[in-house]
């Protein structure tokens, strides 16, 4: 479940530089 | 005495050139459908269905798979694909299950 928010947070992290 | 001035700031001649040849541009090329928000109209759809599901873990793509049977299963994985490299979903408990980040 680590995986999850691992996923989670590098997802988020793609998506707020996406919309720099 | 006079000064020699000279109209250098005059006006220039910018030239609008407006698109407006195409109204409505039609969508002749059969994969190439019409971005909404940067999204195609199946990574929508494929994000709509990961953001309506429910459950902690996510959507996992048989669900997806069968709720978009009128997409070949490589559109289907493209979009999510696509998706993920955007930030848009993640996979959660294995490859197979996917959230959405927009949908908390």
């Amino acid at each position: 479940l680590v995986r999850i928010q691992r996923n989670k947070a590098a997802a988020l992290l793609r998506l707020a530089a996406r919309n720099v | 005495n006079k000064a020699h001035s000279q109209p250098s700031g005059g006006r220039a001649p910018i030239g609008y050139p407006g698109m407006t040849g195409m109204s409505d541009a039609g969508n002749f090329g059969g994969n190439n459908f019409m971005p909404i928000n940067g999204l195609t109209a199946i990574q929508n759809q494929v994000l709509n269905l990961i953001k309506a599901c429910p459950r902690p873990e996510g959507l996992n793509f048989q669900d997806l798979k069968s709720q978009l049977q009128h997409m070949s299963v490589s559109a289907v994985k493209q979009a999510v694909d696509f998706l993920s490299n955007e930030g848009h979903i993640y996979s959660t408990v294995d490859d197979d299950h996917f959230k959405s980040t927009d949908a908390d």
